[in-house]
């Protein structure tokens, strides 16, 4: 590219420099920070649960199967928190803004990870050590919040992500500028920045189309969709079941809290 | 800060599950 106006070739060296850094951090996090590799996950990719199983799954009681799914959110939480801890510039945050992005962009984040854990050719997500279809979730009283994750691990995993790809665009979404009641939104505006930069020139050394950043962008809406029907569910349960909901971890009812 | 102890807790801790 030629060199823009008042830009020297030092200066866009240390620019090259710095975004080369970014990717370095941002990739390692994700992959330190992954809660089962990728080999792992080929590994098991043919381990279902069998009919009984499922069957057994789907007699359980709500309650049940609502506190085995918050169980399992929270540990994928955990290994989120410290995905962002790990992302440099984020511990130079204010912890309040740290966590209101934790709190509004964890789920996100969660979402993305989901699509490493699908596997496209029987439609299945890898669910408590086996991978499972979406009938086996019934219990959950929650068809339409299930069935929508499933579309949305569908459709991420069909853009063909690579990891350095899907960790770039998790920190650009865990850094999103436009959540509410940040108090320096011009330090996660700076952040977010640097981390798209990045994940462009990740893209275009890979010789990616531009259509391919365009399409993980797209998905943007139905996560959002997602996590808000995830928080209604949850208020609806937690009317219904009290004192299950109580029993849920405390970091997951932190985190979900309005 | 009482409403988010686990976070806090999670951000101020230098070991972490994935360490464990």
């Amino acid at each position: 590219n030629p060199v823009p106006e008042g830009c020297s070739q030092l200066e866009i060296g240390h620019t090259f420099l710095h975004i080369e850094r970014i990717t370095q951090n941002v990739v390692k996090s994700h992959i330190e920070t992954s809660q089962f590799s990728t080999e792992e996950l080929r590994r098991l990719a043919w381990t279902f649960y069998n009919p009984e199983e499922t069957h057994s799954y789907i007699s359980r009681s709500a309650e049940t199967m609502w506190q085995k799914c918050a169980v399992q959110i929270t540990n994928a939480i955990q290994y989120i928190v410290e995905f962002a801890k790990r992302i440099s510039g984020f511990m130079d945050l204010c912890q309040n803004d740290q966590i209101i992005l934790l709190k509004a962009g964890c789920m996100d984040v969660l979402l993305i990870r989901m699509c490493r854990a699908y596997n496209p050719i029987n439609n299945t997500l890898f669910f408590d050590g086996k991978f499972a279809g979406a009938q086996l979730f019934k219990a959950l009283g929650c068809d339409d919040l299930v069935s929508a994750i499933f579309e949305l691990a569908k459709s991420l995993s069909r853009i063909q992500m690579t990891e350095e790809e899907m960790a770039l665009f998790s920190a650009a979404v865990l850094l999103s500028p436009d959540r509410p009641w940040l108090t320096d939104v011009q330090k996660v505006q700076k952040l977010q920045k640097k981390v798209y930069v990045a994940l462009q020139r990740c893209l275009q050394n890979k010789g990616a189309s531009e259509e391919k950043l365009a399409k993980m962008v797209s998905k943007l809406p139905l996560m959002r969709s997602i996590c808000n029907l995830h928080i209604d569910k949850l208020e609806f349960f937690r009317l219904v079941h009290p004192e299950t909901a109580y029993s849920f971890p405390p970091l997951y009812r932190e985190v979900f809290s309005s | 800060k009482e409403k988010h102890k686990i976070l806090h807790q999670l951000l101020q801790n230098s070991t972490s599950p994935v360490d464990l």
